[in-house]
């Protein structure tokens, strides 16, 4: 989801 | 990541020549734009915001290459992909299957979308084409194998760290089928033809 980098795609 | 700058820089050289769709690009910029709104709202690390503002500048400055600074080499004629079938169908799923009905949220969520379809203007283009230039293949090649070293990667943090996007996960996946008859295409005409320095011929 948004902006969460440990579960993010870039 | 590093694929995707390779796929980027390679797309720069391109622009040198026409065989691009400009429409593609358009939609990776606004890709990136409404993925990378968590720019403004929290700072990850630097390797994250320094990635997130190349990818942007990146498409920013290819759709003004392409049409602005040699727009005379731009083949409008088979650019002609209707954006609204894309649009449309991508900004209503972003409402109805979300994680959490925030502006947030949903941006994100219809950046990931769009980006499963955003290579179709372009696949598009070189099938009525009939033709991809050398370089244009190499530009969807490292595109492709960025998205399959994903799928890799997904199976590799589901058995490490048991967690997987199932939004992301499946709209990788359904991105990466769009490159899949591509890459058939690439790995079966790509040898021959590259000889004649003509590109691969893509049956319509």
């Amino acid at each position: 989801s948004a902006g969460d980098p440990d579960h993010d795609e870039l | 990541n590093a694929l995707h700058v390779i796929a980027l820089l390679l797309l720069l050289l391109l622009l040198l020549s026409c065989g691009i769709s400009g429409k593609s690009q358009v939609l990776f910029a606004l890709v990136f734009t409404t993925r990378y709104l968590d720019l403004f709202t929290n700072f990850i690390s630097l390797y994250n915001t320094v990635m997130k503002v190349i990818f942007l500048l990146c498409s920013y400055v290819t759709v003004y290459m392409i049409y602005w600074r040699f727009w005379k080499s731009f083949d409008s004629e088979n650019d002609t992909f209707r954006l609204e079938f894309l649009l449309v169908p991508v900004t209503g799923l972003s409402f109805l299957e979300n994680y959490s009905f925030t502006p947030l949220e949903i941006l994100w969520t219809f950046s990931i979308y769009l980006e499963s379809v955003a290579i179709l203007p372009q696949l598009f283009m070189i099938s009525r084409t009939g033709e991809a230039e050398t370089i244009t293949t190499h530009y969807l090649f490292f595109l492709g194998l960025y998205r399959a070293l994903y799928l890799a990667n997904w199976i590799w943090r589901y058995h490490t760290e048991n967690f997987y996007d199932q939004i992301a996960v499946v709209s990788g996946v359904v991105q990466t089928i769009f490159y899949c008859d591509f890459f058939y295409l690439y790995v079966t005409k790509g040898r021959c033809q590259e000889g004649d320095g003509h590109g691969i011929p893509i049956p319509a």
